[in-house]
C-alpha cells in the first residue's frame, strides 16, 4: 500500500 | 535508500553540526535567525509525531532524534545561554514568523493526502519547512556581513534540498506509485528560495572573496 512509502523520508 | 537521499540527509546533518559548532564552540549565534530556528523546531515536532508509533528503521529513528534534539537545543542556546544570547542580532531578525505558521496550517487543512491528525500535521510541517528559511535569508540580506560558518550552514541546507529533489526523481523512476505532489512542489519552492543565495555563495567562493549579499 502506498501510504507510508514517503514517510520514510526525513 | 538511494545515494541522493543519503547525501541529502548527510548535508542536512552537516548543516546542523556546523551551526552547533558555531554556537557551542565559539559561543556565538551572530547572523543566525532565531525565527528560522524556532520554525525548524516546530517543523520537526509536527513531522515526527510518528517517531514512537511507526518504526521504519534504526537509521530513521536516530536521524529523527538528532534533528529534534539539535533544533530544540539550538533554540534553547539562543534564548537562554548567556553568552550565545548576547551575540544574537535581535534588531535585524524582525521577520514575523507567525505570518508563515498560520497560512501553512490553513493550507495543510485544505490540501493533504489523508484527513487524519498525524497526516495533516505532517503536511503542515512540509509546507512550513518550505518557507522556514525566509527569516534567515532576510537576516543575511540585512546584515550583509556573513561569517564563514553562517554561510556554510545555509549552503549545506540548500544542498540538502537540492539533493532531495534528485532523490525524488530517482524514486519516481525506480519505485511504482511514487507520486507525491505535496512534497515535490513544497520542496521545489524551498529549493528555489535558495537560488539567489547560492548564486552569490558560489561566485564569492570562485573569486575567493568574502561572501556579501547585495542590498
Amino acid at each position: 500500500h502506498r501510504h507510508y512509502d514517503y514517510h520514510d523520508e526525513l | 535508500m538511494n545515494a541522493f537521499r543519503l547525501a541529502g540527509d548527510m548535508t542536512h546533518l552537516i548543516s546542523v553540526l556546523v551551526l552547533l559548532l558555531k554556537i557551542h564552540t565559539i559561543k556565538s549565534c551572530a547572523g543566525i535567525s532565531l525565527k528560522t530556528q524556532e520554525l525548524y523546531a516546530l517543523v520537526f515536532a509536527t513531522r515526527y509525531l510518528d517517531i514512537f508509533t511507526d518504526f521504519i528503521s534504526l537509521y530513521n529513528t536516530v536521524m529523527k532524534l538528532i534533528f529534534l534534539g539539535s533544533s530544540f537545543s539550538i533554540v534553547w542556546y539562543m534564548r537562554r545561554h548567556k553568552l550565545v544570547q548576547r551575540s544574537y542580532d535581535k534588531d535585524h531578525d524582525t521577520f514575523r514568523h507567525q505570518l508563515l505558521v498560520l497560512p501553512c496550517l490553513i493550507l495543510a487543512l485544505l490540501i493533504h493526502e489523508q484527513f487524519t491528525f498525524k497526516e495533516v500535521m505532517w503536511t503542515f510541517s512540509i509546507y512550513l519547512e518550505a518557507v522556514a528559511i525566509l527569516p534567515q535569508l532576510v537576516l543575511l540580506q540585512r546584515t550583509r556581513n556573513i561569517d564563514n560558518l553562517t554561510g556554510q550552514y545555509v549552503f549545506f541546507l540548500g544542498a540538502y534540498r537540492s539533493l532531495y529533489i534528485l532523490n525524488w526523481i530517482y524514486r519516481y523512476f525506480t519505485e511504482p506509485h511514487y507520486v507525491h505532489w505535496i512534497t515535490w512542489i513544497s520542496g521545489l519552492v524551498q529549493t528555489l528560495l535558495y537560488a539567489d543565495f547560492f548564486y552569490y555563495y558560489i561566485s564569492s567562493w570562485k573569486n575567493n572573496v568574502k561572501l556579501t549579499l547585495p542590498a
